[in-house]
């Protein structure tokens, strides 16, 4: 779970 | 972006649109549980506020202030504009039980102890139990208009179609999303009974309705 780029999912 | 996941993000705009054109067709907003509506406004408001700081995509873009701003109206169109049509007596089910526990879970099981990330990790356990009012009206009146089965099933087409997505991206990008899939798999699984019903009776051109 580190590496988010933030939630890109809707 | 893979095609799982733009056909589910389609299915879920066509089910916001036949909700709209069932309401303002029927000019009635029977059959459709307010507290689910409410749900749902709370989840997209909730889940998208990272509008204000994060920019993905301009489809990203778009979408969320398409969900945001057309679960508003709809409440709108339920409070003030159809309000006589709305009847509060059988729309009982206790938000309570959904707010309390997805609102703890998020605390727990998040991937970040801070406001927005739990904000986000409780939208995504709020909406995959937000159908349960819905359900529990249907299960109430035994019966549904057919549009109105016609939402219900694009919106559960929507969630069954981000599961291959989460394979999909699994395969290509090696990306895990734990609690999205979690949620996913919970909220997929509300529907299959309502699917064994849609697929069974409703497009053969029957009425939606249940065993006694």
């Amino acid at each position: 779970t580190g590496d988010r780029q933030g939630h890109d999912e809707l | 972006m893979n095609i799982f996941r733009l056909l589910g993000d389609l299915a879920h705009l066509a089910s916001i649109f036949v909700l709209i054109h069932k309401i303002q067709k029927t000019r009635s907003c029977r059959g459709i549980s307010f507290k689910t509506q409410a749900l749902y406004a709370l989840v997209f408001v909730t889940r998208y506020v990272d509008l204000l700081y994060h920019w993905i995509s301009l489809y990203n873009f778009v979408m969320k202030l398409f969900f945001m701003a057309s679960s508003c109206y709809i409440l709108y169109l339920m409070k003030f504009r159809y309000r006589p049509t709305h009847d509060p007596s059988i729309d009982t089910f206790k938000i309570e039980y959904l707010l309390g526990p997805s609102f703890f879970l998020s605390l727990i099981f998040n991937y970040e102890f801070s406001l927005t990330e739990i904000m986000w990790t409780f939208s995504i356990y709020l909406e995959s139990v937000a159908i349960f009012p819905q359900l529990f009206m249907l299960q109430r009146t035994g019966e549904a208009e057919t549009i109105t089965t016609h939402y219900l099933a694009a919106l559960g087409i929507y969630r069954a179609l981000y599961l291959p997505n989460w394979i999909y991206r699994y395969i290509t990008q090696d990306m895990v999303d734990p609690i999205a899939i979690t949620a996913g798999l919970v909220q997929t699984g509300l529907y299959l009974d309502f699917f064994y019903v849609y697929f069974t009776k409703v497009l053969h051109g029957q009425k939606f309705e249940l065993p006694a």
